[in-house]
């Protein structure tokens, strides 16, 4: 479907892709810890885009089975939310994927 | 105004509120950090009450200065947000503040 390729064509453009809202603390984290470790993510901000931004956070949940934001992608591949990305940066295996993926 | 009120009647009726959002993780990690100390908080989700949790919102604000979710009472007194409320615990002062407010 139409949104769905969208996404596609967002996660496999960009190294580091966060959809996420303006107003939540958890996206508000994963950003931030993204550009802690000198990378800027592609921001996609759900609550900005109106009507677009509930298709988006559907077709999302249809391609990741994750119906919540922030929405992380590193190298077109879903990492999941905020816990899930913090998770992997307490286990040190977030740089060497934001390497691999060209992020930085 | 009415709504402070409201707000002033339910912070003095119970030892400990938190006025949150169903779907915030900040707001569910404040509720969960009191629950894990043995406090049943009282709970008002705002999203759940159509334009009144707006208005609530607003007189939060007013009377407390803080525009965001979750806001936390003990005793009656304004504690702050999640990361206020986690930084007490850390301290180890929030559970005297809830054994002075007869929260536990
Ligand atoms: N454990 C997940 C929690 C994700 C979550 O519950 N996100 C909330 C916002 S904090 C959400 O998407 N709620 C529904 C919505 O905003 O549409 C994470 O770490 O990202
Ligand atoms: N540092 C604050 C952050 C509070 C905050 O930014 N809350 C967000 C939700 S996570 C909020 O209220 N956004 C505006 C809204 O939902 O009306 C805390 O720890 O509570
Ligand atoms: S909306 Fe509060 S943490 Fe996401």
């Amino acid at each position: 479907q139409g949104t769905e390729d969208t996404v596609k064509k967002t996660v496999g453009g960009h190294p580091v892709v966060v959809y996420s809202k303006t107003w939540c603390s958890f996206s508000s984290e994963v950003k931030y810890l993204l550009k802690s470790v000198g990378v800027e993510p592609f921001v996609v901000e759900l609550d900005q885009l109106g009507p677009q931004g509930q298709d988006l956070q559907k077709a999302l949940e249809k391609l990741t089975g994750q119906s919540t934001v922030p929405n992380v992608f590193i190298g077109g591949k879903h990492i999941g939310g905020c816990t899930d990305t913090v998770k992997l940066h307490q286990e040190g295996t977030l740089e060497p994927l934001l390497v691999e993926a060209g992020a930085k």
